[in-house]
Order: C-alpha cells, then sequence, then structure tokens
C-alpha cells in the first residue's frame, strides 16, 4: 500500500469545450 | 541524445520596494541585477553538474506587484529569435538591453540552455483602439538562450492572472525550439490551466517536454503547484520542468521535474527562505521509452460498471467557491459512488486503519469558481479538516489514516484528465501509483 497517509487522491478533468467564450486570455486580465 | 540532464531552480526573488511612481532605469537595473547574481550562481551549479538546460521562475528579476507605469522602467524590447542573435556577442544591436545580454552570456559561458522570464515592451500605433495609453504593449516574456548565448525563443503569455501591468497577444503563441536532447514547448504559470497554448503543444506540435516557468500561489485541496503540475504532465504524458518561486509570506513554493510516468524529483519548502536546485536525467523523447504510459479512456471503467450503492446521506459542500457533493467513507472499506450532474465517481478502498479522521468521496461539474471560465469535472476522495463534515473541501496539510487500496474513476466527457496523488504534509508519492488505462487511479501492488 502507500507508505504513507493520504490527503487526497483526485481525477482532475478540463472539458475545455465547455469553457465560457469569455476565456481567450487575450481579451482581459483575470482578477 | 537519448537523455539529457534537465535543472530547475526555485528562486526566493528579491522583490523592489512597492512605488507609487516608476524608479529610474539605473535602479530597475540594479535591482534586476541582484537577482540575477543569485540566479547566475544556480545556473552555474547546474552547468558544473552537468545540466544542459535549466528553468527560471516567472517574476524571478523583479516580483510582480507593478501597475502599467512602474514596470516600465524594467523592461526591454525582446527581438524575435529569427534575428539570430547572440546578445552576448552583440549587446548593442537592437538598442538598450544589458538584461538580455547578460542573460545571453551566462548560457554561452556556462554552456547550458537558459530559460528566463522578463518583461518585453513593443510600440505600437497609438491610432489603434488596443494600443495602451504610453504606445507601448508590455508583455509576460520567456526567453530561452541557447548554450552559445542565442535567443532560440520568446513566449509573450496569453493567460494573464492578475497582472495588470502586462497586456496579453492577441493570439496564444506556440512557440517550440528543437535540441539535440528533444523538442521543446514554452508557457506560463497560469496557462497550464487552458487549452492553448499548453495542450496545443502537446497535442498537436507533439513537444517531448515543456519549459514551465511559474509564480504559483499554493491552493490546497487541488490546486497546489506539486501537485497539479505532476498530474498535468502524467495527464498530457509529457515532461514537465517546473520552477516556482520561492516566497512562503503569499504560499509560492513547488518546483519540480515530472515524466509521463510518474514525478522525478520534487521540493516543497514551506518553512525556509531558501532557494533550491534541482537536477534530473530524463528521456529526451518519452514518447520512445519503454515506460511511456499507455493512452487512458478516463471513463471506460467508471460507464461500464454498475454503480456502487449511492448512501442515502450524501451532502453538498463547498471547495473555495465550487460545490461538490459528498459521501462519507463510514467503513474501514468500501465501494462507494457519488454523482453531480452527469458525472459519477467511483471509489474501492481499504484503509489501514480508521483512524479519528473523516474522508469523503466527492463529485464536481461545471464552471468554476467566482471566474466562470474554466470547466472542470473532478473526483476526488479527501481528508476533511475535522470530523465535522462541514470542513470536508477546506485545506488539509496533514492526516494520519493510510489506505492500502484505493481505486477512483469518473465518468469523464473529456479526455483531459489530470492524476493527483497527494499525501501528508504535502509531498507527492512517486512510483507508488497508476493510472490504468481504462481511467482507473491505483495504487501500485
Amino acid at each position: 500500500g502507500l507508505s504513507e497517509p493520504i490527503l487526497t487522491v483526485s481525477l482532475f478533468g478540463r472539458w475545455y469545450t465547455k469553457d465560457s467564450p469569455s476565456s481567450s486570455g487575450g481579451i482581459r486580465n483575470l482578477e | 541524445l537519448d537523455t539529457f540532464i534537465a535543472a530547475v531552480y526555485e528562486h526566493p526573488v528579491l522583490r523592489p520596494k512597492a512605488t507609487e511612481t516608476p524608479v529610474s532605469r539605473d535602479d530597475a537595473l540594479l535591482h534586476m541585477n541582484k537577482n540575477i547574481d543569485i540566479l547566475e550562481r544556480a545556473i552555474q551549479q547546474a552547468a558544473a553538474q552537468g545540466a544542459q538546460i535549466i528553468v527560471t521562475p516567472e517574476d524571478a528579476l523583479y516580483g510582480w506587484k507593478f501597475t502599467r507605469e512602474t514596470i516600465f522602467p524594467y523592461l526591454e524590447d525582446i527581438q524575435d529569435p529569427r534575428v539570430a542573435w547572440i546578445p552576448c556577442q552583440d549587446p548593442h544591436r537592437f538598442g538598450d538591453t544589458p538584461v538580455q545580454a547578460r542573460l545571453s552570456c551566462l548560457a554561452k559561458n556556462n554552456s547550458i540552455y537558459v530559460l528566463a522570464n522578463i518583461g518585453d515592451k513593443k510600440p505600437c500605433n497609438s491610432h489603434k483602439s488596443t494600443c495602451p495609453p504610453n504606445g507601448y504593449y508590455q508583455y509576460n516574456t520567456n526567453v530561452v538562450y541557447d548554450a552559445k548565448g542565442q535567443l532560440v525563443a520568446r513566449y509573450h503569455k496569453y493567460n494573464l492572472y492578475s497582472e495588470p501591468q502586462f497586456d496579453a497577444p492577441e493570439n496564444p503563441e506556440l512557440v517550440t525550439f528543437n535540441t539535440a536532447f528533444g523538442k521543446f514547448g514554452i508557457f506560463t504559470c497560469f496557462d497550464i490551466l487552458f487549452h492553448d497554448p499548453a495542450v496545443t503543444l502537446v497535442k498537436d506540435l507533439q513537444v517531448d517536454t515543456i519549459l514551465f516557468p511559474t509564480a504559483w500561489i499554493n491552493v490546497l485541496p487541488l490546486l497546489t503547484a506539486i501537485e497539479f503540475h505532476s498530474a498535468w504532465a502524467m495527464g498530457m504524458r509529457v515532461n514537465l520542468l517546473a520552477a516556482n518561486i520561492h516566497h512562503v509570506q503569499q504560499n509560492m513554493t513547488g518546483s519540480g521535474i515530472y515524466a509521463p510516468d510518474s514525478p522525478k524529483i520534487f521540493h516543497y519548502d514551506m518553512k525556509t527562505s531558501e532557494g533550491k536546485l534541482l537536477l534530473w536525467e530524463l528521456n529526451s523523447h518519452p514518447r520512445n521509452s519503454p515506460d511511456y504510459p499507455a493512452a487512458v479512456d478516463w471513463s471506460a471503467y467508471a460507464t461500464t460498471i454498475k454503480p456502487f450503492p449511492v448512501q442515502k446521506n450524501t451532502f453538498s459542500g463547498f471547495m473555495s467557491r465550487d460545490e461538490f457533493n459528498f459521501t462519507e467513507l463510514f467503513e474501514n472499506a468500501g465501494n462507494l459512488s457519488v454523482c453531480h450532474k452527469d458525472l459519477c465517481c467511483h471509489l474501492s478502498y481499504r484503509m489501514l486503519r480508521k483512524g479519528n479522521e473523516v474522508y469523503v468521496l466527492g463529485a464536481f461539474t461545471g464552471l468554476h469558481g467566482r471566474r466562470r471560465r474554466e470547466y472542470w469535472q473532478v473526483c476526488t476522495m479527501l481528508k476533511c479538516k475535522t470530523t465535522n463534515v462541514t470542513t470536508c473541501g477546506q485545506p488539509v496539510e496533514t492526516a494520519l489514516t493510510r489506505f492500502d487500496v484505493f481505486s477512483l474513476s469518473g465518468t469523464f466527457r473529456t479526455k483531459y484528465v489530470f492524476p493527483e496523488v497527494l499525501l501528508t504534509k504535502v509531498k507527492l508519492s512517486p512510483g507508488k501509483f497508476e493510472v490504468l488505462k481504462d481511467g482507473r487511479l491505483v495504487n501500485k501492488n
């Protein structure tokens, strides 16, 4: 097994085609 | 070359005093040279240990707290690499560029490729609506000098994050360069969360290794630098050289050298103000290596099994601003499922000893946080801050519970999934887990 205690085990998915249209970095700076 | 020695340097940046008004060009140069003095020692050490390339962090010469006006004295006009220029040899060919000349000489004098992050300024026609008031575009820029000091790559950061001092280029730049030890791609910090240029460089331009300077603020439980960057490298099946700023007051630490099969070496230090140089020998062409991971169908397993019992007491909880559905791991071992809209997450697990800690399985699919720009799909098993389930999703840095089995999967609708495993005291677990071709993230053996 894993030698040490676990904080998180995750599957982090990015569904790019569903990003909001304003998500092109060229338009604005993210706050 | 089948392999090469890569280096990344976590730099404790010397930040200038905050000012309302721009400092003189001389003061800006004085400050940048203090930081370059520190980078120089790291570059010399890396070269002495045989490294062929070194990545230094984003904002490493001047920090990040600027306005458009106060950053201006730190900027230089950075040429397109097609001009075939060695600033170290020809420092006055393109005006006042002492920073570029010095960085080029560091690469040339140490015979090592050097990536640095500096500021570019480009004059624009003030009649053009997008031209800023001072008549210059100002870019957060990565430059790469080869072992002869020639400028071989220039990349303008596309996905800016709270950087009013910089402009973004109109379109994402796909910047690559070839070497005897593979094809390299470049992007910066926040770019890693988006498709362009990050995914396109790997998917379409088939780079072998990504150079990734960053000034990354750690956010537990999902977006801590070493955790997310190593997971991105595994999910994208590419080498990733991540050099982070070291600034513990703002939770900035976490650099590493990550390969498609597992993290190779990483650094996380919230205790000291020291910099850190990491080196590792990597495959120049990971796709050709025997341990190159197979492509994963991330939803194959989760969409074919009969869902495990969904417990009655599924509850919702927030992770920063995202509302997850959670279900608690009540027993020492079991099979659990939890869903959020069309995303269902499945977990099989066995704890070695269930301490007085609460773990939950969580699912989230939707536009993330306040920004609501990025669409996330997340399956996570995590330790709650306390035994009170209202604390599930809050940052936690230590745990006691060990697992001798876990298998996590989800009905993902995207093929871009990044597998994360974070151990107590914010450590990675190289080689202790793997992703199966059917999308299960499992502990090894």
